[in-house]
């Protein structure tokens, strides 16, 4: 509009998808730092749907009065193309209305992945038919949620919760005071463990590399957050020192091809402990963020 | 990590059922040829980047 060149053209609307909402959360500083994300929730309102709305839609379609709300998590990349990644589904009825809970956790989780500067969090609402094809049901057209409170006041707008742990805390403590002797009081962290593969019967002559090597191995307890949790998840067990991250160990062995024994090199995933940590025993493994 | 877990896992990875019968004698005069200790040094140093890069 600032350029001599340019002329506007002016554009009208010709279709509006009303199912679909962008929520956009402005995120910087909303995770304390070295905190552990447990649980994310958006809670979106969902408004009454009008009686004489909800008599005519039963009416014309008896048998369905719900709906399927997805949220989706939007990524925008840096060549301007779109992503989004499926985070939590689920049938609203017409017939209820109130704060709706939808788990964002992963949506969180992958936007905590992306590389700083980051985006807000955008997050997809689509409301849409509980079945595709005939006969269509018009339920999903009246399923509205809140996007901003009567007159400014707040209420009904959509809310993302946080829920979070401080690792300080409940988190390991990294590598052990080699001074320090092991009690039941020890706090979760990596211990040097040396394997000596020379004093394995089974490794003679056939492994040549290496000699050993330094496995590492996660030891002590985790504190144990406060009861009750905000939230309920099912198989949720008690926080457990586990190696979180673990490196590979290559290997040389020889190998016989033709009667004749050959060195040849083997890499063994997992072997070495990089990092202990505390995680819930039985909870999710957090998706990566595929590039 | 217990010697019969690496073991194991060594005997996966070359699809191998049993540890293989190897003479003294033969693996004594085995010299380990310089692209086959190169592979190795090249995995050794890529596992130690990743440590050193973290999470």
């Amino acid at each position: 509009r600032f350029s001599q060149e340019f002329r506007e053209v002016a554009g009208r609307w010709l279709a509006s998808e009303a199912s679909t909402h962008l929520l956009v959360f402005s995120m910087e500083r909303r995770l304390p730092p070295n905190s552990e994300l447990v649980r994310a929730v958006l809670r979106l309102f969902q408004e009454p749907v009008p009686r004489a709305a909800l008599r005519r839609h039963e009416r014309l379609s008896p048998h369905s009065a719900r709906a399927r709300v997805t949220i989706e998590w939007l990524h925008v990349r840096d060549d301007s193309s779109n992503r989004t990644s499926l985070v939590d589904s689920r049938l609203v009825s017409l017939h209820e209305s109130g704060w709706k809970a939808f788990d964002v956790t992963e949506a969180v989780t992958f936007w905590q992945q992306l590389s700083r500067p980051r985006e807000p969090l955008l997050l997809q609402v689509t409301v849409q038919r509980e079945h595709l094809g005939p006969p269509a049901s018009g339920a999903h057209k009246l399923v509205r949620f809140a996007s901003q409170g009567p007159a400014g006041t707040g209420q009904g707008e959509p809310q993302l919760e946080l829920h979070t742990l401080d690792l300080g805390a409940y988190g390991a403590q990294g590598d052990c005071d080699p001074e320090v002797p092991l009690t039941e009081a020890t706090r979760c962290c990596r211990q040097e463990v040396y394997i000596d593969l020379r004093g394995m019967k089974w490794a003679e002559n056939w492994v040549l590399e290496p000699p050993g090597f330094l496995a590492y191995e996660c030891v002590g307890t985790c504190q144990q957050p406060p009861q009750p949790l905000p939230f309920k998840w099912p198989f949720l067990g008690p926080r457990q020192c586990v190696a979180s991250e673990t490196a590979s160990l290559p290997v040389i062995v020889s190998m016989k091809e033709g009667g004749r024994p050959r060195p040849q090199v083997v890499s063994l995933p997992n072997m070495r402990v990089q990092k202990c940590s505390c995680s819930w025993d039985g909870a999710p493994v957090p998706r990566k963020l595929e590039p | 990590l217990s010697g019969e877990q690496i073991r194991g896992r060594l005997l996966q990875q070359l699809h191998l059922s049993e540890v293989p019968v190897l003479d003294e004698g033969d693996v004594g005069e085995l010299v380990t040829p310089a692209h086959v200790m190169a592979q190795y040094v090249a995995l050794l140093q890529r596992s130690h980047r990743a440590r050193s890069r973290g999470k």
